[in-house]
C-alpha cells in the first residue's frame, strides 16, 4: 500500500493521537 | 482408530503439516463448548495443562508420560451454563470462564487454594458482557450493555483470584464485539464494533484515539490480531457475515492495514481456502503468524499469516466434524475438538 492511499504516515502515531486526546 | 489414520498431513500445500499428538475423551461430557491451556504450577513443577469446558464443569487435565492425559482438577458451574474459557496469556494457576445463557452475563475465576488444595471460584463481573478478551500483565477487558450504556471495563487479577484494580475505558457509541491488544505498542487496545468501526484506545488515559471504518465489504468484522508496524496498524480480521465474492471466494482472514493519522485503510492480503476446497468461516483463532479455523463442512484450516497460503487442512474424522479449534498458549500446538467431548491435540511443524 502506498503513502497515496492511506495519506501521510507517522511512526510516532499513537502518542501524538494521545496527545491530541487529551482534554 | 490409530494416530497414523487420523493424522492429515497435506504436505503438498506448504512446508507446515499437522501430525496427531494424542486424544483425550471426557467421559462425562457431552457437550464441548471450549478447549484452551493454561500453565499450571503444582508441587515446584510448571506443566502445560488442557483445560476443557462442557456446559455444566470445567477441567483440567494434566501431561502423563506417553502422550497421555489425566483429569487432575472438575470445577462444577451448575447454575449458569458455561460459554467460553478466556485465556489469560501470561498467568499461571488461574483460569477465567465466561458464563450465561444466549450472551455473557458473568466472568468467573476458577482456582486451586494454595492452603488445603481446595477448589474455588471468584466472580469477576456481572451484566450483559458483549466482548471479553484476557490481556498481557494479569487484566481483562470486557464490555457490557449496547450503545450509550455501554460499560467498557480493565480489571487486575491477583493470583489468590481477586480482582486488584478496576479501569473504565471511554465507550464508542456503538456496541463492541471483539478486542485485541496491539503488540508493538503496550498501552494501545482495538476493538471492532457493531457498525464496523476500527476503535484505538490508549489503556493509560482510557480515552479512544480513533475510530476508522473497516470498509463496506466487511459486514460484522471481529478483530484477532494487531500489530504496529512502520507507522500503520495492521490487523487481522475475521467476517462471519461476509458475503461471498467472485474475484476472491469467501476468506476466513483477512489483514487489513490502517493510517491511525487518516483513518484510511487498505486490504494487505486475504487467507481463503486452496483451490477445489470449500466451506465458509464458523469461528477461528489467531496466534502468531498462524490463523486457524472451523468451516462449514466441519473440516479445520490453517494459515501461515506470513507466506500467507493454507499449510494444512483436517477434514472430519471418523469419529465425526470438526467443532472448535484453538491455538495452544505455544502456538506449536492444535487443539481440535468435536461436540461429543473429544479433543486431539496436533503438533504443529
Amino acid at each position: 500500500c502506498s503513502e497515496s492511499d492511506l495519506g501521510p504516515i507517522s511512526l510516532n502515531w499513537f502518542e501524538e493521537l494521545s496527545t491530541e486526546a487529551l482534554p | 482408530t490409530t494416530a497414523e489414520q487420523l493424522a492429515v498431513a497435506l504436505s503438498d500445500l506448504g512446508d507446515r503439516s499437522l501430525h496427531l499428538a494424542s486424544k483425550l475423551k471426557n467421559p462425562s461430557s457431552s457437550c464441548a463448548v471450549d478447549v484452551s491451556t493454561v500453565w499450571w504450577e503444582s508441587a515446584g513443577c510448571t506443566e502445560l495443562c488442557i483445560l476443557t469446558a462442557c456446559e455444566t464443569s470445567v477441567s483440567l487435565w494434566k501431561p502423563l508420560a506417553s502422550s497421555q492425559w489425566r483429569k487432575a482438577y472438575t470445577w462444577h458451574l451448575a447454575e449458569i451454563p458455561v460459554i467460553q474459557i478466556v485465556p489469560l496469556p501470561d498467568v499461571c494457576n488461574l483460569v477465567c470462564v465466561a458464563l450465561g445463557e444466549l450472551e455473557i452475563g458473568e466472568i468467573r475465576l476458577l482456582l486451586c487454594s494454595s492452603e488445603d488444595g481446595s477448589l474455588k471460584q471468584s466472580l469477576m463481573r456481572t451484566g450483559n458482557i458483549k466482548a471479553v478478551l484476557g490481556l498481557t500483565n494479569r487484566r481483562l477487558v470486557s464490555s457490557s450493555g449496547a450503545l450509550q450504556d455501554q460499560q467498557i471495563e480493565i480489571i487486575s487479577v491477583l493470583e489468590a483470584g481477586r480482582s486488584k484494580e478496576r479501569q473504565s475505558l471511554m465507550p464508542p457509541e456503538e456496541t463492541i464485539l471483539a478486542f485485541a491488544e496491539v503488540e508493538g505498542i503496550r498501552d494501545a487496545l482495538v476493538g471492532t464494533t457493531a457498525m464496523n468501526n476500527l476503535v484505538i484506545w490508549n489503556l493509560k488515559t482510557g480515552q479512544i484515539l480513533k475510530k476508522m471504518h473497516v470498509g463496506y465489504s466487511y459486514p460484522a468484522s471481529i478483530c484477532h490480531r494487531a500489530y504496529s508496524d512502520s507507522g500503520l496498524l495492521f490487523v487481522v480480521l475475521s467476517h462471519p457475515h461476509a458475503k461471498e465474492n467472485e474475484s476472491c471466494g469467501n476468506p476466513a482472514f483477512r489483514v487489513r492495514a490502517f493510517n491511525p493519522r487518516t483513518a484510511r485503510s487498505t486490504g494487505v492480503m486475504f487467507f481463503s481456502l486452496p483451490p477445489g476446497h470449500s466451506g465458509r468461516y464458523l469461528e477461528g483463532e489467531v496466534k502468531g503468524g498462524s490463523a486457524a479455523a472451523v468451516l462449514t463442512s466441519g473440516t479445520i484450516a490453517v494459515w501461515d499469516l506470513f507466506l500467507g497460503q493454507c499449510t494444512a487442512l483436517l477434514p472430519p474424522n471418523t469419529d465425526g466434524k470438526w467443532s472448535l479449534v484453538r491455538w495452544s498458549v505455544t502456538d506449536s500446538c492444535l487443539l481440535a475438538g468435536q461436540k461429543d467431548g473429544s479433543v486431539y491435540m496436533y503438533h504443529y511443524s
